[in-house]
């Protein structure tokens, strides 16, 4: 039997707003430490890793460990019938072909259940290697997201370079090019405004534009994205989801033809 | 023009 209940189904449907657009289906594994996803998009140029730890949730019950295949346009639909207020319970027997999802609104007048088939994805994993990072930058998700989408007009690719000043965001095409500066911030009161870099050495790499507007979606997750990158290595985007996990996007850089 | 390497290129599978 599985079981895991979340007192914010917001946390749940920002979740699959942050993976949707990437992916169709994935396999949410779960066991007794929590609920894993990975799966690359079907250019196999990215690839989503998520991980919600089951001590993030108001209750959960994995007896033994089980992998669902879900297809994300149905699980997003069912999504949408809860209430940000809601509380989310998924719940599915051992081998079973079908998951539960449970809403119950805040005062336990309304309670409704939605049952949705389960599929057979066959399961393609990665190794992903861990890395020291040349360069780690924090900025704000809000600011990052602001940029992809400025850049996007402008070219199919954008260039990140960074050195211990800050970063550079660059991208060209037939209008015209544009370049966005980021410094580190010196002192900001507030955290989650603060840009910084950890650099062990300078980096600069390509990645195509569109990848990175889809990882943006996470946005609402949360206040601060971080960006690590290394020379000819892919790019990894994570967003924190709140106490119980993170979203990580890894995305292959372009190299001269 | 740049390529566009997949991910299998970096990572292995398994």
């Amino acid at each position: 039997m599985f079981e895991a209940r979340l007192v914010q189904s917001s946390i749940l449907k920002k979740v699959l707003e942050a993976i949707k657009d990437l992916l169709n289906e994935a396999t949410f594994d779960c066991s007794d430490s929590g609920i894993q996803l990975q799966a690359m998009d079907n250019s196999h140029v990215s690839l989503v890793s998520m991980n919600l730890r089951s001590d993030g949730f108001d209750k959960y019950r994995c007896d033994r460990n089980i992998s669902m295949g879900m297809n994300l346009g149905s699980m997003t639909k069912i999504l949408k019938c809860a209430a940000n207020e809601d509380v989310v319970t998924m719940k599915a027997q051992d081998n079973a072909d079908t998951v539960t999802f449970v809403f119950e609104s805040p005062n336990q007048e309304k309670v409704s259940d939605y049952e949705m088939k389960l599929m057979n994805l066959d399961q393609e994993h990665l190794g992903i290697p861990e890395t020291e990072y040349a360069c780690v930058v924090r900025l704000p998700a809000g600011e990052f997201a602001r940029i992809c989408r400025d850049l996007s007009q402008f070219g199919e690719s954008v260039v990140i370079s960074c050195t211990k000043e800050g970063v550079k965001f660059s991208s060209a095409g037939d209008i015209g090019s544009a370049n966005i500066k980021l410094a580190q911030t010196s002192n900001v009161d507030k955290e989650e405004l603060a840009v910084t870099v950890e650099m062990q050495e300078p980096v600069t790499l390509t990645f195509a534009s569109r990848y990175l507007n889809s990882f943006t979606k996470a946005t609402s997750l949360s206040n601060v994205v971080q960006l690590s990158m290394s020379p000819d290595v892919p790019l990894v985007v994570e967003y924190r989801i709140g106490e119980i996990g993170h979203i990580r996007y890894y995305l292959a850089p372009k190299i001269e033809d | 023009k740049k390529a566009q390497p997949k991910l299998t290129n970096f990572f292995c599978k398994g």
